[in-house]
């Protein structure tokens, strides 16, 4: 899902 | 976390330092655009949300609360520092900012990933992040050559994107299904925004000369 991994980035 | 990413956001940290340092100890802001200031300080807020309630690591939080802090501390300051507001320069930074929240925030109602309250309104910090830096852009053709600190402001600012750009292309090829359209484009956007003012910039370097 995009909470994974985009929302890791400032 | 890559080197590119972790470059873009020292990057981006540097650029925000010079303009602290900038308008902390030499109490000016001359040459810099509240308007632009305003705009990342709703960017940082939109974008930041889930500071509480999405953990991702102390690096991670950290830095959310040193760009929140300083965007609205710079803001402040532009504001309401009396020595630093009296070299703001209102009569040259006139860009209409509003006209560009609205269509940002239609545009993020209207493509998203998700229709939540959260993602509509990081997916409009992303668009307006990319836009944001217009008001600056603008301002520094009417002042015409602005200081060393500002010039390395708005590099440093423009630059910390393009690195973020190089991370994507590195996660694309090294995370199964790291696909972000939104991110990429608007990020794209954002740092060609920066082209002429890189241009110029570099011939200065070549030349010498300040930032004409």
């Amino acid at each position: 899902s995009s909470l994974s991994n985009s929302k890791d980035e400032l | 976390m890559n080197i590119f990413r972790l470059a873009g956001d020292m990057t981006h940290l540097a650029s925000v330092l010079v303009l602290l340092l900038k308008i902390h100890t030499i109490k000016s802001c001359a040459g810099v655009s509240l308007r632009t200031q305003e705009l990342y300080a709703i960017v940082f807020a939109t974008r930041y949300l889930d500071i509480f309630t999405s953990f991702v690591s102390v690096y991670n939080t950290f830095m959310k609360l040193v760009f929140l802090g300083s965007s609205f501390s710079i803001v402040w300051y532009m504001r309401y520092h009396k020595a630093v507001h009296r070299t703001y320069d209102r009569e040259q930074d006139t860009f209409r900012h509003w006209f560009l929240v609205l269509p940002c925030l239609v545009l993020a109602l209207l493509i998203h990933e998700k229709f939540t309250f959260l993602e509509v309104l990081w997916t409009f910090s992303l668009y307006l992040e990319a836009v944001a830096i217009l008001p600056q852009l603008v301002l520094l053709q009417r002042t015409r050559n602005i200081d060393n600190l500002t010039g390395q402001y708005i590099f440093l600012l423009g630059g910390y994107r393009g690195l973020y750009i190089l991370n994507w292309i590195y996660r694309y090829f090294t995370e199964p299904h790291f696909v972000h359209w939104i991110t990429w484009i608007a990020g794209l956007v954002q740092t060609l925004l920066y082209a002429d003012f890189f241009y110029y910039y570099f011939l200065r370097f070549i030349g010498g000369r300040g930032v004409e």
